[in-house]
């Protein structure tokens, strides 16, 4: 199957 | 102090029924320039960003910046009490921990004040750049809502391909697969049922339908979504909500493990 990535890695914490 | 007075209620009960499922609980920004909620699904894949500019508001006071922490089922509850043309008010003050929603009839008869206790929620806001996308698409969003939702009826996932034919949907489950191409058409009477692409490079990248079809509760918001794609980046699903601001679905893309 499929690995689904998070959102979060792609944003920088503010 | 906090009062903002939004005359047509309903985009905020609208927006409540988008997002209530994705997010339970978020943090609501009050400043000078508008009401934004950011915040991501319990499994951090998807992020809704909201805003609702201040000069939208019929009236809109905000002394000071202003987070309220709050349960989006119990926010939906209560403006599910407030009548599709209501005027909905906003009223909160930094020195209490509850908000007050209230609702006016249009003829001024019926005045309801529902008030919410506020919760302590620590959310970090994420920093969201501006980026050049591949592709983007602008298509009648009530037609991308009966893509995802018969997609979602054969298969998990949804790969969406942008081409010089055109945007692809494609999808493969146990019942079999099913593949929908929709192609640019300018050549329609009304511009809000054109599907307008705009590639600069071809780009294919595949996401969890089930994300998906919760971003189309917002279809009511607005008559157009733009889905935005780049292989390096989540897709961004774009509702505008009528001259005043946008609600925004980020989702990060699945990949061949």
């Amino acid at each position: 199957g499929d690995l689904q990535l998070i959102i979060s890695g792609y944003f920088f914490q503010l | 102090m906090l009062e903002l007075r939004l005359i047509q209620g309903s985009l905020l009960k609208k927006v409540l029924e988008a997002i209530k499922d994705l997010v339970t609980e978020a943090n609501f920004d009050c400043s000078a320039t508008g009401f934004s909620l950011q915040a991501m699904d319990s499994s951090h894949v998807a992020l809704v960003a909201l805003l609702l500019r201040s000069e939208g508001f019929d009236h809109y006071r905000c002394d000071r910046n202003l987070s309220m922490g709050i349960n989006l089922n119990n926010m939906s509850k209560m403006l599910r009490c407030a009548g599709p043309e209501d005027i909905i008010t906003i009223k909160g003050d930094d020195g209490t921990d509850t908000v007050t929603f209230m609702f006016e009839s249009q003829k001024q008869d019926k005045i309801s004040d529902f008030e919410m206790k506020l919760m302590d929620i620590d959310s970090e806001h994420l920093g969201i750049p501006d980026a050049e996308y591949q592709a983007i698409v602008r298509m009648p969003s009530a037609e991308f809502a009966r893509i995802c939702k018969d997609l979602g009826s054969i298969g998990d996932t949804v790969v969406i391909s942008v081409t010089k034919e055109g945007v692809k949907f494609f999808t493969r489950g146990d019942v079999g697969s099913a593949n929908i191409v929709c192609r640019q058409n300018t050549s329609v009477d009304k511009p809000e049922d054109s599907t307008v692409i705009e590639m600069n490079e071809p780009v294919s990248l595949t996401f969890a339908l089930r994300y998906m079809n919760s971003f189309t509760k917002a279809t009511t918001l607005s008559e157009v979504v733009t889905i935005s794609l780049s292989s390096e980046l989540p897709v961004v699903v774009e509702y505008k909500i009528a001259e005043m601001g946008y609600i925004r679905f980020y989702l990060a893309p699945k990949i061949e493990d």
